[in-house]
């Protein structure tokens, strides 16, 4: 069987977020290492790739390898059933029809039970080879968050110009040009609030914001978010979770004709 | 004029 508890249920409510609207519906891959997720967007645009480690569950019980093909939206609804401060334990058999999920809440008083059914899903499997980035970019998630949301009501998409002075997002519009700068912090430790900038070289690439803005729903996984650049190459848009993995996307950059 | 890529371009299919 699989089992898989974890105490912090609120971080599952939170992954659930941060892919429930660019992912319609995914394999959940169940091994000894852990759960992994490798989905596309519905165009085929951009990719998430999410890890939660067995070390993070207590316990975690994995048998035999098993896929649960998920509807997002249905588990989705099924997680907002949960409080943040509960408990949340999945289960399934080794062959399995529904997935289960339990929420206890702290003291135990109340435990909630919900089972979902599979469904088949014929997933493609990209491989992501290890890339040399001509810049990767560290800021705090909230920031980012913010500098999609404001440059998405000047233009569609923006372009991440990075140099030895820092990084900057522009985009343009009907209405004109928005550009925001951001310079490497002067104590460089990748503490939080630090924007920090590892620069091989010079790079400038346009992403759909639409797209990043998804991305940024992953925001109240992580302090930081880390972005990876690199010429005609898709960008690596990391959130890694404290004790139990990470959410990275990948996004595709536009290219001019 | 922008033209969008597939992410399937970039990755291999296993």
């Amino acid at each position: 069987m699989f089992e898989a508890r974890l105490v912090q249920g609120s971080l599952m409510k939170k992954f659930m977020e941060a892919i429930k609207d660019l992912v319609k519906e995914a394999n959940w891959d169940c091994t000894g290492t852990g759960i992994s997720l490798q989905a596309m967007d519905t165009s085929h645009v951009s990719l998430v790739s999410l890890l939660l480690r067995s070390d993070g569950f207590d316990p975690y019980r994995c048998d035999r390898n098993i896929s649960l093909g998920i509807n997002m939206e249905s588990m989705a609804k099924i997680m907002k059933c949960a409080s943040n401060d509960d408990v949340i334990t999945i289960r399934s058999e080794d062959h399995p029809d529904n997935v289960t999920f339990v929420f206890e809440s702290p003291n135990q008083e109340k435990v909630c039970d919900y089972e979902m059914k599979l469904m088949d899903i014929d997933s493609e499997h990209l491989g992501i080879p290890d890339t040399e980035y001509d810049a990767i970019i560290s800021m705090p998630a909230s920031e980012f968050q913010r500098i999609c949301r404001d440059l998405s009501n000047i233009g569609d998409s923006v372009k991440i110009t990075c140099n030895k002075d820092g990084v900057q997002f522009s985009a343009q519009g009907d209405t004109g040009i928005g550009k925001i700068a951001l310079k490497q912090n002067a104590v460089i430790d990748k503490e939080d609030g630090q924007v920090s900038i590892e620069l091989n070289d010079p790079v400038s690439l346009t992403f759909a914001l639409r797209y990043l803005t998804f991305f940024t729903k992953a925001t109240p996984l992580a302090s930081t978010v880390t972005l990876s650049v690199s010429a005609k190459n898709p960008v690596a848009v990391e959130y890694r979770v404290d004790d139990i993995g990470y959410i990275r996307y990948y996004l595709a950059p536009k290219i001019e004709e | 004029c922008e033209l969008q890529t597939l992410i399937r371009e970039y990755f291999k299919s296993q």
